[in-house]
């Protein structure tokens, strides 16, 4: 309905809108927010907030609304980009991520989870491949940046006492249209002991998978130790199952395409 | 209209109290008329979005109201060629409309929402609440 001032503070409905009238009007603010009809999330989409992805995008939400006139850059920064590590601590293969600095810039920021379930026969390659589906992204839209989560428990596996290496690899497709091949992504060297979230940039992937859904293929993730390759759980890396708040997803930034923000109704 | 005589026979210092109330009435139903800000709430809530929209439950879009009429003044920020134009709308009403209130700034709001496939979008629309309004 509509709602007005009395004049003495009070809020009062003046007007009930007719049913039709209110699917229309849903229907123009849908067409504001750029969505064609009314997303209709999974049943339980109101419990998953405990999850490690709606986490992080409400955790976001709150950091970039806190203060609506000029969000403290500092703030944000100190808050997603990771923290510098000491001279000589583990870093050879790692780069700094910038997507933090893409916060304010970023038209959409979108999360994805996890959709691997149980196209891969091997159990073997489940737990290794992570796929995201990124069919929802608008065309249009310009990735200024995207990373990928996994988080890592401290190890408890007394053989394991070196570094471990995660490397995270882009399929593509190769000669034969059953071949995949491995495109490095992003590479992180970290304690076995260490605990938290691993980022790592998967920019150039968004970017080819959101021209080319069809060459989404996914992610093959290898933890290396020494010479040896493990298996994730051996590098307590979090994979498919594991706490709501540790599962891995990814969080891709992007600015909106000049022509999307109005258009002639 | 109707208070004014009435009271006027009661005392001098009534009817002067009187003319001052007439005074602020009609300062007060002038600024009513003037260009300005009003209050526009759009509850996503009450459209029954909670299930798929996290935050917020709704915003403050505000919308421009009122006349820009001669004399326009510092109130309502208007615009060196609205403040001409008024006076073209004076001399010629019929040919030259008044100047529009309209917003003069305006400002985004940020949206998080779950998709089809329960991921999570955080999206910001720009010109979506009006900061202030204007003659234009």
């Amino acid at each position: 309905g509509f709602y007005s001032d009395n004049g003495v503070d009070q809020t009062i409905m003046y007007r009930s809108m007719p049913k039709q009238e209110r699917n229309e009007m849903q229907q123009e603010i849908l067409s504001l927010l750029g969505l064609h009809h009314r997303p209709n999330p999974a049943s339980h989409a109101a419990n998953l907030t405990s999850y490690s992805a709606p986490r992080y995008m409400i955790d976001l939400y709150e950091t970039l609304t806190g203060d609506e006139e000029d969000v403290n850059l500092e703030t944000v920064k100190r808050r997603y980009l990771p923290q510098p590590r000491e001279r000589g601590e583990l870093a050879q293969d790692y780069t700094f991520l910038t997507s933090s600095y893409f916060v304010q810039d970023a038209d959409m920021i979108m999360s994805f989870v996890n959709q691997v379930k149980h196209e891969y026969p091997l159990r073997h390659d489940r737990d290794r491949i992570f796929r995201f589906d990124m069919s929802e992204v608008p065309l249009g839209e310009t990735v200024l940046g995207a990373e990928l989560r996994i988080y890592k428990n401290s190890s408890l596996d007394g053989h394991i006492e070196n570094n471990i290496t995660v490397n995270v690899y882009q399929l593509v497709p190769g000669i034969d249209p059953e071949d995949r091949q491995l495109v490095l992504a992003d590479s992180y060297t970290v304690s076995h002991d260490h605990a938290g979230w691993l980022t790592f940039n998967v920019t150039q992937a968004t970017q080819d998978w959101t021209s080319d859904a069809f060459a989404n293929y996914g992610f093959y993730i290898q933890a290396i130790c020494g010479h040896k390759s493990l298996e994730m759980h051996e590098a307590s890396l979090v994979t498919r199952y594991g706490p709501e708040g540790k599962l891995p997803f990814m969080v891709a930034f992007f600015a909106a395409a000049a022509q999307s923000q109005s258009h002639v109704r | 209209r109707k208070r004014a005589p009435r009271r006027r026979q009661e005392s001098s210092n009534v009817a002067a109290t009187d003319n001052y109330e007439w005074t602020t009435y009609y300062e007060y139903k002038s600024a009513q008329r003037s260009c300005q800000r009003r209050e526009l709430y759009v509850s996503f809530k009450d459209l029954g979005w909670e299930d798929w929209i996290i935050a917020p439950d709704g915003y403050s879009a505000f919308y421009c109201y009122g006349e820009c009429a001669f004399p326009l003044n510092a109130r309502m920020n208007a615009s060196n060629h609205a403040i001409v134009q008024t006076l073209v709308n004076l001399m010629k009403p019929d040919s030259v409309p008044k100047p529009c209130c309209v917003p003069t700034k305006l400002s985004a709001i940020q949206v998080l929402y779950y998709d089809k496939n329960s991921n999570v979008i955080l999206k910001k629309y720009r010109n979506m609440i009006v900061k202030a309004c204007g003659c234009h």
